[in-house]
């Protein structure tokens, strides 16, 4: 502060103490607000169930050795911080499956994600999980396809297509890094995934056992930073 | 670091917490469950300036012979913050995702003179 000037946070200490609070709690909105790049609060239309939203956290935090949740919701200060490095701002992200057009051997899946994140983020990971019904004896076959909308945002392309034996019912994850960092860098927020199914056998969106099976794509990212040049 | 007390004018932490069910964000973020948005304040005299935890460094020695030979300082030292943390939020995003970050260096863990 300039000789003879008061230090900035000063002026807060004249101000009576509801105005005080008042602006305080302003800038803590605001302050939040804008380091999640969100120009006002998000409105929850559809919260996610409780139990959707912890088997998906039990689910990502069993690919992370070092990660551990409880058994309720987490408490205050109970969340596992990330790894930033260097101060960079890290994400990890579900992105809930919103279901699309289906028959009785098809099924479509349409994952989108945030606009705030594409485009600023590095994908780090991105894994999808799927839960399959018990497929009897023998096991299934099942194909599977990322399709991303084309340059011209009017038809569909397969960026890229695997088949899965499943054998028994459970958790399955496949790697989906590359078509989402492909998604972001194109500056789109859909994926769609289309999985071939046996005639007659129940999809992962028909599985029958509730919203805890729910398909979804977990993603860690981190914010770009711009590239220094340092002069010595 | 020391923090504010009674009627202490000296450089100090005050502890602030906004909670999110007081604001009306607890339907969008889901943890934790408000924000430690803790400040400083208080009165620096130039005597009390330098950062703790530098008590025996090169720079302290540096800014005491600054305040030894320049009793007319062009600058006046402030109460800043010194330890910052980050702050964990999970929370719902526009698209109805679940996302969860680390916002560097909101939450103020120690005060000092510059």
């Amino acid at each position: 502060a300039p000789k003879g000037r008061r230090c900035p946070a000063c002026g807060l200490a004249a101000l009576a103490p509801t105005t005080h609070r008042d602006i305080l709690v302003a800038l803590a909105k605001q302050n939040i607000l804008s380091k999640l790049r969100l120009q006002d609060r998000p409105n929850i239309t559809q919260p996610m169930a409780k139990g959707t939203l912890l088997t998906a956290l039990r689910r990502m935090r069993a690919q992370r050795p070092d990660a551990t949740i409880s058994s309720g919701m987490p408490h205050a200060g109970t969340i596992p911080p990330l790894h930033p490095g260097m101060g960079v701002q890290e994400y990890e992200m579900l992105s809930f499956a919103e279901s699309g057009s289906s028959t009785s051997h098809s099924v479509r899946l349409h994952f989108r994600f945030t606009q705030e994140l594409s485009g600023s983020t590095e994908i780090l990971q991105a894994t999808l999980y799927l839960f399959w019904a018990d497929p009897g004896p023998g096991g299934h076959l099942v194909t599977i396809r990322l399709l991303q909308p084309d340059p011209m945002g009017l038809n569909m392309t397969v960026a890229s297509e695997t088949w899965l034996e499943v054998h028994r019912a459970g958790w399955t994850t496949l790697d989906v890094g590359h078509a989402v960092q492909s998604l972001f860098s194109q500056g789109s927020q859909r994926l769609t995934v289309e999985l071939d199914v046996v005639e007659g056998w129940r999809s992962p969106l028909l599985a029958g056992h509730g919203d805890s099976h729910w398909p979804f794509v977990a993603v860690q990212a981190r914010a770009r930073t711009p590239h220094h040049v340092q002069r010595r | 670091s020391i923090d504010c007390r009674g009627d202490s004018r000296m450089c100090c932490r005050k502890e602030f917490f906004v909670d999110f069910k007081e604001i009306g964000w607890e339907d969008w973020i889901i943890q934790p469950e408000g924000y430690h948005m803790n400040y400083c304040t208080g009165l620096c005299p130039l005597h009390v300036a330098g950062i703790p935890g530098l008590a025996a460094s090169f720079h302290t020695a540096v800014l005491n012979l600054i305040k030894a030979n320049n009793a007319d300082a062009t600058m006046d030292s402030c109460c800043v913050p010194t330890q910052r943390r980050a702050l964990s939020l999970l929370y719902y995003d526009r698209d109805n995702n679940i996302v969860k970050t680390d916002i560097p260096d909101m939450i103020v863990d120690a005060c000092g003179c510059t």
